[in-house]
Protein backbone atom coordinates (compact mmCIF):
# COMPACT_ATOMS: atom_id res chain seq x y z
CA UNK A 1 0.00 0.00 0.00
CA UNK A 2 1.36 3.53 -0.77
CA UNK A 3 2.42 5.58 2.29
CA UNK A 4 -0.14 7.89 3.57
CA UNK A 5 -2.96 6.07 2.07
CA UNK A 6 -5.22 5.73 5.22
CA UNK A 7 -6.73 2.80 6.20
CA UNK A 8 -7.79 2.03 2.41
CA UNK A 9 -11.63 2.20 3.39
CA UNK A 10 -14.08 4.46 4.10
CA UNK A 11 -17.24 4.09 6.79
CA UNK A 12 -20.55 4.05 5.87
CA UNK A 13 -23.52 4.03 7.64
CA UNK A 14 -25.64 0.65 7.75
CA UNK A 15 -28.67 2.34 7.19
CA UNK A 16 -27.41 4.88 4.78
CA UNK A 17 -29.12 4.56 1.36
CA UNK A 18 -26.36 3.86 -0.63
CA UNK A 19 -25.93 0.39 1.60
CA UNK A 20 -29.19 -0.33 1.79
CA UNK A 21 -29.22 -0.10 -2.01
CA UNK A 22 -25.85 -2.66 -2.16
CA UNK A 23 -27.77 -4.76 0.93
CA UNK A 24 -30.70 -5.30 -1.66
CA UNK A 25 -28.69 -6.35 -4.98
CA UNK A 26 -26.90 -8.81 -2.18
CA UNK A 27 -30.43 -10.16 -1.49
CA UNK A 28 -31.33 -10.11 -5.51
CA UNK A 29 -28.45 -12.45 -6.18
CA UNK A 30 -28.78 -15.10 -2.97
CA UNK A 31 -32.44 -15.05 -4.17
CA UNK A 32 -31.59 -15.67 -8.23
CA UNK A 33 -28.75 -18.31 -7.03
CA UNK A 34 -31.21 -20.30 -4.42
CA UNK A 35 -31.26 -23.63 -5.49
CA UNK A 36 -33.57 -24.55 -2.95
CA UNK A 37 -35.26 -23.55 -0.26
CA UNK A 38 -37.10 -20.56 0.12
CA UNK A 39 -36.45 -16.88 -0.97
CA UNK A 40 -34.90 -14.32 1.59
CA UNK A 41 -35.56 -11.19 2.26
CA UNK A 42 -33.07 -7.98 4.07
CA UNK A 43 -33.76 -7.94 7.74
CA UNK A 44 -30.67 -6.25 9.14
CA UNK A 45 -27.37 -4.96 7.59
CA UNK A 46 -24.95 -5.95 10.21
CA UNK A 47 -21.93 -4.24 8.93
CA UNK A 48 -20.47 -2.40 5.88
CA UNK A 49 -16.52 -1.05 4.74
CA UNK A 50 -16.23 0.34 1.43
CA UNK A 51 -12.57 -0.68 0.27
CA UNK A 52 -10.65 1.36 -2.76
CA UNK A 53 -10.02 -1.02 -5.25
CA UNK A 54 -7.33 -0.11 -7.37
CA UNK A 55 -6.98 0.58 -9.93
CA UNK A 56 -10.43 1.31 -10.17
CA UNK A 57 -13.47 0.84 -8.18
CA UNK A 58 -14.61 0.16 -4.81
CA UNK A 59 -15.47 -2.69 -3.16
CA UNK A 60 -18.14 -3.05 -0.15
CA UNK A 61 -17.81 -6.02 2.25
CA UNK A 62 -20.93 -6.51 3.81
CA UNK A 63 -23.04 -8.53 6.43
CA UNK A 64 -26.52 -8.33 6.41
CA UNK A 65 -29.39 -10.30 7.81
CA UNK A 66 -31.74 -12.02 6.19
CA UNK A 67 -34.82 -13.20 6.56
CA UNK A 68 -37.37 -16.45 5.09
CA UNK A 69 -40.30 -15.82 2.70
CA UNK A 70 -43.39 -18.44 2.30
CA UNK A 71 -42.15 -18.11 -1.60
CA UNK A 72 -40.26 -21.13 -2.27
CA UNK A 73 -36.87 -20.41 -4.65
CA UNK A 74 -38.45 -21.81 -7.98
CA UNK A 75 -41.62 -19.65 -7.37
CA UNK A 76 -42.15 -16.93 -9.83
CA UNK A 77 -43.63 -14.54 -7.46
CA UNK A 78 -42.25 -11.28 -6.96
CA UNK A 79 -40.49 -11.16 -3.79
CA UNK A 80 -42.47 -7.95 -2.66
CA UNK A 81 -45.18 -9.91 -2.73
CA UNK A 82 -43.92 -12.34 -0.78
CA UNK A 83 -44.49 -12.79 3.02
CA UNK A 84 -41.75 -13.46 5.96
CA UNK A 85 -42.18 -16.62 7.74
CA UNK A 86 -43.90 -15.38 11.36
CA UNK A 87 -41.67 -16.51 14.13
CA UNK A 88 -45.05 -18.55 15.33
CA UNK A 89 -44.29 -20.73 11.87
CA UNK A 90 -40.95 -21.22 13.19
CA UNK A 91 -38.63 -18.40 11.26
CA UNK A 92 -35.05 -19.11 10.11
CA UNK A 93 -32.38 -16.35 9.74
CA UNK A 94 -30.13 -15.99 7.00
CA UNK A 95 -26.44 -14.72 8.11
CA UNK A 96 -24.46 -13.34 4.53
CA UNK A 97 -21.19 -11.91 4.08
CA UNK A 98 -20.88 -10.43 0.64
CA UNK A 99 -18.21 -8.52 -1.25
CA UNK A 100 -19.38 -6.21 -3.72
CA UNK A 101 -17.42 -5.03 -6.89
CA UNK A 102 -18.55 -1.25 -7.72
CA UNK A 103 -17.19 -0.34 -11.22
CA UNK A 104 -17.93 2.53 -13.58
CA UNK A 105 -21.64 2.08 -12.07
CA UNK A 106 -22.14 -1.35 -11.91
CA UNK A 107 -22.37 -3.36 -9.68
CA UNK A 108 -20.73 -7.55 -9.06
CA UNK A 109 -20.95 -9.86 -6.48
CA UNK A 110 -17.66 -11.01 -5.72
CA UNK A 111 -18.10 -12.94 -2.86
CA UNK A 112 -21.22 -14.82 -1.18
CA UNK A 113 -21.73 -16.63 1.66
CA UNK A 114 -24.68 -17.57 4.27
CA UNK A 115 -25.82 -19.70 6.45
CA UNK A 116 -29.59 -20.02 7.87
CA UNK A 117 -30.48 -20.81 10.99
CA UNK A 118 -33.82 -21.87 12.86
CA UNK A 119 -34.70 -20.01 15.73
CA UNK A 120 -34.71 -21.98 18.77
CA UNK A 121 -37.79 -24.40 19.75
CA UNK A 122 -37.06 -22.56 23.21
CA UNK A 123 -37.91 -19.01 21.67
CA UNK A 124 -40.87 -20.55 19.83
CA UNK A 125 -42.42 -22.06 22.40
CA UNK A 126 -41.72 -19.43 25.17
CA UNK A 127 -43.95 -16.99 23.34
CA UNK A 128 -46.27 -19.99 21.50
CA UNK A 129 -46.17 -22.87 23.48
CA UNK A 130 -48.15 -24.73 20.78
CA UNK A 131 -46.91 -23.56 17.87
CA UNK A 132 -45.58 -26.04 15.35
CA UNK A 133 -41.54 -26.78 15.78
CA UNK A 134 -39.41 -27.51 12.63
CA UNK A 135 -38.38 -31.42 12.61
CA UNK A 136 -36.04 -33.05 10.36
CA UNK A 137 -36.65 -34.45 6.69
CA UNK A 138 -35.61 -37.66 7.37
CA UNK A 139 -38.26 -37.85 10.16
CA UNK A 140 -40.36 -40.87 10.23
CA UNK A 141 -43.39 -38.91 9.77
CA UNK A 142 -41.76 -36.48 7.76
CA UNK A 143 -41.03 -39.01 5.25
CA UNK A 144 -44.19 -40.61 5.68
CA UNK A 145 -46.53 -38.12 5.55
CA UNK A 146 -44.67 -36.50 1.79
CA UNK A 147 -45.25 -39.96 0.54
CA UNK A 148 -48.63 -40.03 1.66
CA UNK A 149 -49.28 -36.59 0.33
CA UNK A 150 -47.99 -37.07 -2.65
CA UNK A 151 -49.56 -40.24 -3.93
CA UNK A 152 -52.80 -38.31 -2.85
CA UNK A 153 -51.90 -35.25 -5.03
CA UNK A 154 -51.14 -38.33 -8.01
CA UNK A 155 -54.11 -39.91 -7.70
CA UNK A 156 -56.77 -36.78 -8.04
CA UNK A 157 -54.44 -36.00 -10.74
CA UNK A 158 -55.08 -38.38 -13.88
CA UNK A 159 -52.78 -36.89 -15.99
CA UNK A 160 -48.99 -35.98 -15.33
CA UNK A 161 -47.26 -38.13 -12.63
CA UNK A 162 -45.31 -35.42 -10.60
CA UNK A 163 -42.41 -37.25 -8.60
CA UNK A 164 -40.63 -35.66 -5.48
CA UNK A 165 -38.05 -33.10 -5.86
CA UNK A 166 -37.11 -31.83 -2.64
CA UNK A 167 -38.94 -31.52 1.17
CA UNK A 168 -38.29 -27.68 2.11
CA UNK A 169 -39.81 -27.68 5.69
CA UNK A 170 -41.30 -29.93 7.96
CA UNK A 171 -42.79 -29.71 11.36
CA UNK A 172 -44.42 -31.35 14.46
CA UNK A 173 -47.87 -29.93 15.15
CA UNK A 174 -49.02 -31.05 18.83
CA UNK A 175 -52.97 -30.14 18.52
CA UNK A 176 -54.40 -32.17 16.54
CA UNK A 177 -51.92 -34.07 16.59
CA UNK A 178 -50.15 -33.57 12.84
CA UNK A 179 -47.38 -33.71 10.34
CA UNK A 180 -46.67 -30.40 8.52
CA UNK A 181 -44.41 -30.54 5.24
CA UNK A 182 -44.20 -28.15 2.32
CA UNK A 183 -42.41 -30.08 -0.73
CA UNK A 184 -41.48 -29.81 -4.24
CA UNK A 185 -42.58 -31.94 -7.09
CA UNK A 186 -41.52 -31.98 -10.77
CA UNK A 187 -43.77 -32.98 -13.71
CA UNK A 188 -42.61 -36.56 -15.29
CA UNK A 189 -42.51 -38.32 -18.42
CA UNK A 190 -45.62 -40.96 -16.84
CA UNK A 191 -49.10 -40.64 -16.33
CA UNK A 192 -49.98 -41.11 -12.96
CA UNK A 193 -52.00 -44.70 -14.34
CA UNK A 194 -49.08 -46.54 -15.73
CA UNK A 195 -46.50 -45.52 -12.69
CA UNK A 196 -45.12 -49.15 -11.67
CA UNK A 197 -41.13 -47.81 -10.69
CA UNK A 198 -41.17 -44.08 -10.34
CA UNK A 199 -37.58 -44.18 -10.20
CA UNK A 200 -37.96 -44.82 -13.77
CA UNK A 201 -40.00 -41.87 -14.76
CA UNK A 202 -38.03 -38.69 -15.71
CA UNK A 203 -38.52 -34.81 -15.78
CA UNK A 204 -39.40 -33.14 -18.75
CA UNK A 205 -37.08 -30.67 -20.85
CA UNK A 206 -39.10 -28.31 -20.01
CA UNK A 207 -39.45 -28.25 -16.30
CA UNK A 208 -42.96 -27.53 -14.62
CA UNK A 209 -42.29 -27.79 -10.66
CA UNK A 210 -45.10 -27.60 -8.41
CA UNK A 211 -44.90 -26.44 -4.31
CA UNK A 212 -47.38 -28.49 -2.26
CA UNK A 213 -48.19 -27.85 1.24
CA UNK A 214 -49.44 -31.02 3.27
CA UNK A 215 -50.91 -31.84 6.40
CA UNK A 216 -51.56 -35.48 7.85
CA UNK A 217 -53.22 -36.01 10.76
CA UNK A 218 -52.41 -38.93 13.07
CA UNK A 219 -55.72 -40.27 14.80
CA UNK A 220 -56.57 -43.56 16.30
CA UNK A 221 -58.78 -44.39 13.92
CA UNK A 222 -56.30 -44.34 11.33
CA UNK A 223 -54.99 -41.28 9.46
CA UNK A 224 -56.14 -38.51 7.38
CA UNK A 225 -54.25 -36.36 4.80
CA UNK A 226 -54.58 -33.56 3.13
CA UNK A 227 -52.87 -31.97 0.21
CA UNK A 228 -52.32 -28.63 -1.82
CA UNK A 229 -50.05 -28.24 -4.49
CA UNK A 230 -49.28 -24.68 -6.69
CA UNK A 231 -47.82 -25.54 -10.36
CA UNK A 232 -45.48 -23.19 -11.74
CA UNK A 233 -45.04 -22.45 -15.34
CA UNK A 234 -42.81 -24.28 -16.84
CA UNK A 235 -39.54 -23.58 -17.65
CA UNK A 236 -37.86 -23.72 -20.39
CA UNK A 237 -34.48 -25.65 -20.95
CA UNK A 238 -30.89 -24.35 -21.05
CA UNK A 239 -29.99 -22.83 -24.28
CA UNK A 240 -26.59 -25.13 -24.52
CA UNK A 241 -29.48 -28.31 -24.25
CA UNK A 242 -29.48 -30.37 -27.53
CA UNK A 243 -33.71 -29.67 -28.38
CA UNK A 244 -33.31 -32.49 -30.57
CA UNK A 245 -31.63 -35.06 -27.84
CA UNK A 246 -34.04 -37.06 -25.61
CA UNK A 247 -35.42 -35.20 -22.68
CA UNK A 248 -32.85 -35.59 -19.81
CA UNK A 249 -32.86 -37.60 -16.47
CA UNK A 250 -32.40 -35.48 -13.97
CA UNK A 251 -30.29 -36.69 -10.94
CA UNK A 252 -31.14 -34.37 -8.66
CA UNK A 253 -34.65 -35.49 -8.34
CA UNK A 254 -35.04 -37.97 -5.27
CA UNK A 255 -36.66 -41.37 -6.01
CA UNK A 256 -40.05 -41.46 -4.56
CA UNK A 257 -41.20 -45.64 -3.32
CA UNK A 258 -45.06 -45.52 -3.61
CA UNK A 259 -46.59 -46.37 -0.39
CA UNK A 260 -47.63 -49.79 0.25
CA UNK A 261 -51.35 -49.12 -0.02
CA UNK A 262 -53.71 -46.29 -0.50
CA UNK A 263 -54.05 -43.58 2.71
CA UNK A 264 -56.62 -44.93 5.04
CA UNK A 265 -58.39 -41.61 4.39
CA UNK A 266 -57.76 -38.71 2.17
CA UNK A 267 -58.70 -35.21 1.58
CA UNK A 268 -57.41 -33.47 -1.40
CA UNK B 1 -13.30 17.63 33.86
CA UNK B 2 -16.27 19.12 33.31
CA UNK B 3 -17.15 20.46 29.60
CA UNK B 4 -17.95 23.29 28.43
CA UNK B 5 -20.46 24.59 25.85
CA UNK B 6 -19.13 24.01 22.69
CA UNK B 7 -16.75 21.21 23.56
CA UNK B 8 -17.26 18.34 20.92
CA UNK B 9 -18.78 15.92 23.16
CA UNK B 10 -21.24 18.07 23.82
CA UNK B 11 -22.89 17.61 20.76
CA UNK B 12 -25.06 14.94 22.23
CA UNK B 13 -25.09 11.32 21.73
CA UNK B 14 -23.91 10.53 18.49
CA UNK B 15 -26.31 7.50 16.64
CA UNK B 16 -24.01 4.39 15.97
CA UNK B 17 -23.40 3.50 12.36
CA UNK B 18 -23.80 0.30 12.48
CA UNK B 19 -25.75 -2.43 12.75
CA UNK B 20 -28.95 -0.96 10.86
CA UNK B 21 -32.58 -0.98 11.75
CA UNK B 22 -34.13 -4.23 12.10
CA UNK B 23 -36.81 -4.81 9.38
CA UNK B 24 -38.62 -7.08 10.97
CA UNK B 25 -37.94 -9.04 14.19
CA UNK B 26 -34.59 -10.95 15.30
CA UNK B 27 -34.10 -13.93 16.09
Amino acid sequence: APQGAGLGFRELACDDPETEHVALIAVDYLNKHLLQGFRQILNQIDKVKVWSRRPFGEVYELEIDTLETTCHALDPTPLANCSVRQQAEHAVEGDCDFHILKQDGQFRVLHAQCHSTPDSAEDVRKFCPRCPILIRFNDTNVVHTVKTALAAFNAQNNGTYFKLVEISRAQNVPFPVSTLVEFVIAATDCTGQEVTDPAKCNLLAEKQYGFCKATLIHRLGGEEVSVACKLFQTQPQPANANPAGPAPTVGQAAPVAPPAGPPESVVV
Amino acid sequence: KVGQPGDAGAAGPVAPLCPGRVRYFKI
